[in-house]
C-alpha cells in the first residue's frame, strides 16, 4: 500500500458519500438540474459484484475485505435507493446510453484477453473492462441534459481523481515493486481518458463558481 | 498458472 493507493481509495469512497448525500439531500436522484444515471449504478453494482468473488476465499487484510464489502453494500444500496425508493423522480428517458453494448463487449473481451482462463479469472476481468466504461452513461446523460448540478460535478471530480491517483500509484508501483498488470493498467488508461473533458470543465468553470454547462 | 494470480488492488 502506498499514498497514491491509499489516498485514491479514500476518494472512491467519498465519491460514494457524496452520491448518497445528494440523493438524500434532495430525496431524488433527479435533483433540480441534474440527474444520476441509474445505468452507471447498476453498472458499477455489477462490477463489484463481479470482481469480488474471492471475498471470502482470499484474505488479505482488514483494510481490503473492509472496503470490499463496503463497495458492494453501497452499489447495492444505491441501485437499491434507485430502483424502489427514488423510482418516481428516475427518468429513463434521459438515461439512453446503450449500457447493454458495453457489457456484451466487456463480456466478450474478457473471454478473449484475460490472465486465466477460468471462471474467476474471467468475471475479474470482466468486471475491470466494465468498470473502464461504465461512467459513460452518466457523461452521456450530462451531455445530454447540458448542464449539472454542482454536487454531481464533485461526485465526478471524486471519482476521476481516484482513477488519476491509480494511474499514479502504477507508476510508483512498477518502480518500487517491478509491479506488472496490463490488463488493469490499459483498462485504467482508458477510464482515466473518459473524463478528460468533464475535468476541464470542472477546473475552468465549477472551481471558479460557474455553473457546470456544456458549450 | 491461475492460483499465482493475486489481485491484491480494489
Amino acid at each position: 500500500m502506498n499514498l497514491f493507493r491509499l489516498v485514491a481509495d479514500l476518494m472512491h469512497l467519498v465519491s460514494i458519500f457524496i452520491l448518497l448525500l445528494k440523493m438524500q439531500k434532495t430525496r431524488s436522484v433527479a435533483g433540480r438540474c441534474s440527474r444520476i444515471s441509474f445505468k452507471t449504478q447498476a453498472l458499477y453494482a455489477t462490477v463489484f459484484l463481479t470482481r469480488y468473488t474471492d471475498l471470502f476465499a482470499n484474505f488479505q487484510s482488514l483494510y481490503n475485505t473492509t472496503m470490499k464489502v463496503f463497495f458492494i453494500a453501497s452499489s447495492l444500496y444505491i441501485v437499491f435507493l434507485m430502483k424502489f425508493k427514488f423510482k418516481a423522480t428516475n427518468d429513463p428517458r434521459l438515461d439512453t446510453f446503450k449500457a447493454q453494448y458495453v457489457v456484451g463487449g466487456a463480456a466478450a473481451l474478457a473471454l478473449i484477453v484475460n490472465y486465466a482462463f477460468t471462471v474467476q479469472e474471467v468475471l475479474w476481468t470482466f468486471s475491470i473492462y466494465l468498470e473502464a466504461v461504465a461512467i459513460l452513461p452518466q457523461l452521456f446523460m450530462l451531455t445530454k441534459t447540458g448542464e449539472a448540478e454542482v454536487i454531481t460535478t464533485h461526485y465526478l471530480f471524486a471519482l476521476g481523481t481516484y482513477r488519476g491517483l491509480y494511474l499514479v500509484n502504477w507508476i510508483y508501483r512498477y518502480w518500487t515493486e517491478y509491479y506488472v498488470d496490463w490488463i488493469v493498467w490499459i483498462a485504467g488508461a482508458v477510464q482515466t481518458g473518459l473524463y478528460c473533458d468533464f475535468f476541464y470543465i470542472y477546473f475552468t468553470k465549477v472551481l471558479k463558481g460557474a455553473k457546470f454547462e456544456l458549450p | 498458472v491461475a492460483e499465482d494470480i493475486e489481485h491484491d488492488e480494489l
